[in-house]
C-alpha cells in the first residue's frame, strides 16, 4: 500500500510542468525513504531525475516498494480538476494497475477523486557516477532561464565557460553573437566555486527545456566538469530535488 | 564541427 499527501498541490503542478516537455511518460518508485524517478528524453541526451524524499509529504506511508507507471499528459489533466491550495492525496494498492489522486480542498468543503491507468513502463536505470564538478555555480533560478532565453535568439548551440573570473554563456549564429557573464556577487545571489576552469558546448534547446522547473526553486546549481554532462539542479525545498543532466557537444 | 553526445556515452545502464 502506498499513500503520500501533499499540503499543496501547487508544488506537484510544478513537479510535472518541470518533466512534461522532457518525458511523455514516466515511473515513479516509491519505497518507504520517498520517491525516486529517472528517466532519459526520447533522444537520449539528456536525463532527469526527481528525488522526493518522505519528509517531504505530510503524510507519507509505503509499506513495499512499488513503481507507479505515469503518462504525464494524462497526469497534467488531472492535476488541472484541482486548484493549487488544494490538498492531494496519491494511493496505490499493491500491484495495482491503477493509481488514486483524491483532492482536498482547503476548507475541506468540496473532494475529487480521480483514477488515473498505470502503464507498465520498461524504463531503463542509468548509473549515475558520484562526480566532482571543477566548477559549480549558484545562481537565481530566474537569472537562468532568462540567460537560456536570450541565447536561444542567437544559436542552437550554447558554449558555458566558466573561470575564477565568472560564468560566461556564448552563442553565435547567422543574426550575430551573444555574450552574456555572470560574476559572483557580494551578496551571494551568484557565487562562483572553480577548482579549474571549463568551457563545454550545449544543445541550448535543452537547456531551455530544463529552465520549465524555474518555480520550484530560488535557486538553480549548476556543475561542470571536463567531457561530463552539465548538471542543473533545482532543490525541491530542502527535502529533494529535480536534476537535469545533459551530455555536452563533441567534436566531430 | 562539434556533434551531439549521447548520455549513454556517460552513464552506464545499472
Amino acid at each position: 500500500m502506498f499513500e503520500a499527501r501533499l499540503a499543496s498541490t501547487l508544488t506537484l503542478k510544478r513537479i510535472v510542468d518541470a518533466l512534461r516537455e522532457i518525458l511523455n511518460q514516466s515511473t515513479l518508485d516509491c519505497s518507504d525513504t520517498g520517491i525516486q524517478m529517472q528517466a532519459m528524453d526520447n533522444s537520449h541526451v539528456s536525463l532527469v531525475s526527481l528525488c522526493l524524499r518522505k519528509e517531504y509529504f505530510e503524510k507519507y506511508k509505503c509499506n513495499r516498494n512499488i513503481s507507479l507507471g505515469l503518462d504525464l499528459k494524462s497526469l497534467t489533466k488531472v492535476l488541472k480538476c484541482a486548484n493549487g491550495d488544494d490538498a492531494v492525496t496519491i494511493k496505490a494498492a499493491d500491484k495495482a494497475d491503477k493509481v488514486e489522486l483524491s483532492f482536498e480542498s482547503a476548507g475541506k468543503e468540496r473532494t475529487a477523486d480521480y483514477e488515473l491507468r498505470l502503464l507498465n513502463l520498461d524504463q531503463e536505470h542509468l548509473a549515475i557516477p558520484e562526480t566532482e564538478y571543477n566548477c559549480v555555480v549558484h545562481m537565481p533560478a530566474t537569472e537562468f532561464a532568462r540567460i537560456c532565453r536570450d541565447m536561444a535568439t542567437f544559436s542552437e548551440s550554447v558554449v558555458i565557460a566558466c573561470s575564477k573570473e565568472g560564468i560566461k554563456f556564448s552563442a553565435s549564429g547567422e543574426m550575430g553573437a551573444a555574450n552574456i557573464k555572470l560574476s559572483e556577487t557580494t551578496k551571494g545571489e551568484v557565487s562562483i566555486q572553480v577548482d579549474e576552469p571549463v568551457a563545454l558546448s550545449f544543445a541550448g534547446r535543452y537547456l531551455s527545456t530544463f529552465t520549465r522547473a524555474t518555480p520550484l526553486a530560488e535557486k538553480v546549481k549548476i556543475g561542470l566538469a571536463p567531457d561530463v554532462p552539465l548538471l542543473v539542479e533545482y532543490p525541491i525545498e530542502d527535502y529533494g530535488y529535480i536534476r537535469y543532466y545533459l551530455a555536452p557537444k563533441v567534436d566531430d | 564541427k562539434k556533434i551531439q553526445g549521447s548520455i549513454r556515452n556517460y552513464f552506464s545502464a545499472k
